[in-house]
């Protein structure tokens, strides 16, 4: 029984757990080689958000070499992600999916710093991969992790790999800036018709400059303290109205249907891996398989984490060089693109003004107009036209081809 | 408005100061005040709040793994391989 044996894919396989021993904990990972050129393709480390969703949602329900069916059986996607790369799906922090501990972990830096020992084991295991380029992609709360696990990982010179750059998905990765976005999005300025009522439009700014208030004082004492009342009543304030519509809140043209989660096949997912065989076949030593758990959720919330301003480790990246994907699906609602737009454009850089100045392009896919892109030197912004919060659920031709660009280095797309 | 509620809340600060190892002595008024009326204004939601994530059942599967990788950089890590 390998990973092989599943029918996920035909192309070589890895699973295994990253155990970091005095502490209890053990990260549970799957890798696929590219379809393409394995030898030659880059590696990308992919990374669900949440806080407190498994990466093997994104495997499975977006940009993995097969999603699953109703009848819990694998269906091939031509569209994967390692058409042109090998992927790596990594379940963290600890207690997501099949990873676990005794312990928890309640903040974006505590969970980052064991993904640096995960890639120095992963490429010194696999070192036929080390010299190849580098990327760490992922979406959502990802937008808090990845730009503080890519500082990590920079932090350290005498890394085995060749870090390239990361790409970021409807990303909350600036609160201060997106949550002024909440009420343009649901009040018909993001694309879509309005889908509350005037009144609700207005309780929602009204509440505003206390919501952003309460984030600035995070931002400043970035304490608890501060953080977790701001969490609350920004939180309550700004989705709440959207909630109580019954609008699924990673796509303002649906309704929620099918779980806490607002899509029916996630359901197909949590069934398909909590079948014995597959725990089997992947080495998977966790009893139960949930595709969220909403207790890591809660401590995050808890630890202060969700509005603490981790945009301001996007700044280093860019001063060291690191290009920067920006990507969002332009009818998502909690990450929506207008709050991603703004805060890349007011983020500080040595390329901040020309990068605010850039012009607003369209982006083609196969001779049709697919969203705009707005570009300067390394540092990138792209609005998805048609898709929600998942990017390459709702597009996945035009999902791939603006993932082969990026990995390419063509940074303008 | 539920009474066990509010007796939940009101020792929520009380809670987080443990949890943190911070005496609720030493917090502002301005902070005690700003959580009793989050406390009060969205009960649901800081009941929810949660201080440690509960471990997950397991069973480790000892003869499942091709190669075990180590590096002595870093001797609390290991890396399992399937």
């Amino acid at each position: 029984k390998t990973p092989e044996s599943l029918g996920i894919d035909t192309v070589k396989q890895y699973s295994g757990y990253l155990d970091v021993e005095d502490e209890d904990k053990h990260f549970f990972y799957w890798f696929f080689e590219s379809r393409n050129d394995p030898k030659n393709d880059p590696i990308i480390l992919w990374l669900n958000g949440g806080p407190g969703c498994s990466s093997l949602t994104g495997l499975f329900f977006e940009l993995g070499p097969s999603s699953i069916g109703e009848d819990i059986k694998p269906i091939y996607n031509k569209h994967s992600w390692n058409s042109n790369a090998s992927v790596i799906f990594l379940d963290q922090p600890i207690n997501v999916g099949y990873s676990y501990s005794s312990s928890s972990v309640t903040d974006t830096v505590a969970a980052g710093k064991d993904v640096y020992a995960f890639l120095e084991l992963f490429f010194k295991q696999f070192s036929q991969y080390k010299n190849l380029p580098f990327h760490i992609a992922g979406e959502s709360y990802a937008g808090h992790y990845i730009p503080v696990f890519a500082s990590e990982i920079l932090s350290h010179e005498e890394r085995q790999f060749n870090f390239t750059s990361v790409l970021i998905g409807n990303g909350l990765t600036d609160p201060l800036t997106q949550y002024k976005y909440y009420e343009p999005m649901a009040c018909g300025e993001g694309g879509e018709p309005s889908v509350l009522p005037e009144e609700e439009c207005e309780a929602m700014l009204s509440s505003q400059s206390r919501c952003l208030s309460l984030i600035d004082s995070c931002y400043q004492s970035q304490s608890v303290w501060s953080c977790v009342p701001a969490s609350i009543y920004c939180n309550n304030a700004q989705m709440g109205p959207y909630q109580r519509t019954g609008r699924n809140v990673y796509d303002i043209r649906e309704m929620c249907e099918g779980g806490s989660l607002c899509y029916t096949g996630l359901e197909y997912i949590d069934k398909y891996l909590n079948r014995d065989d597959v725990k089997e076949a992947l080495g998977a030593e966790t009893d139960n398989y949930e595709s969220c758990n909403f207790d890591v959720n809660r401590n995050f919330l808890f630890a202060g984490d969700w509005m603490k301003p981790y945009h301001k480790a996007v700044t280093d990246l860019l001063e060291s060089k690191l290009p920067v994907l920006i990507y969002a699906g332009d009818k998502d609602f909690i990450c929506n693109w207008l709050g991603n737009e703004a805060w890349v454009d007011v983020l500080p850089w040595s390329g901040s003004e020309k990068f605010a100045s850039s012009k607003v392009k369209p982006w083609n896919v196969a001779g049709k107009e697919a969203g705009t892109v707005k570009n300067h030197d390394i540092f990138t912004f792209l609005r998805v036209y048609g898709a929600g919060h998942m990017v390459p659920y709702d597009q996945p031709a035009n999902a791939l081809d603006f993932f082969n660009e990026w990995i390419g280095g063509n940074y303008a797309i | 408005f539920s009474v066990q509620q509010s007796l939940f809340n009101e020792n929520l600060l009380q809670k987080a100061s443990e949890a943190l190892n911070f005496p609720i002595e030493n917090l502002s008024n301005d902070v005690k005040s700003l959580w009793s009326e989050m406390t009060l204004k969205f009960p649901n939601a800081v009941s929810n709040l949660q201080f440690k994530t509960n471990p997950k059942p397991h069973t480790e599967k000892i003869n499942a793994w091709d190669f075990h990788v180590k590096d002595e950089k870093l001797p609390n890590h290991a890396l399992r391989v399937k």
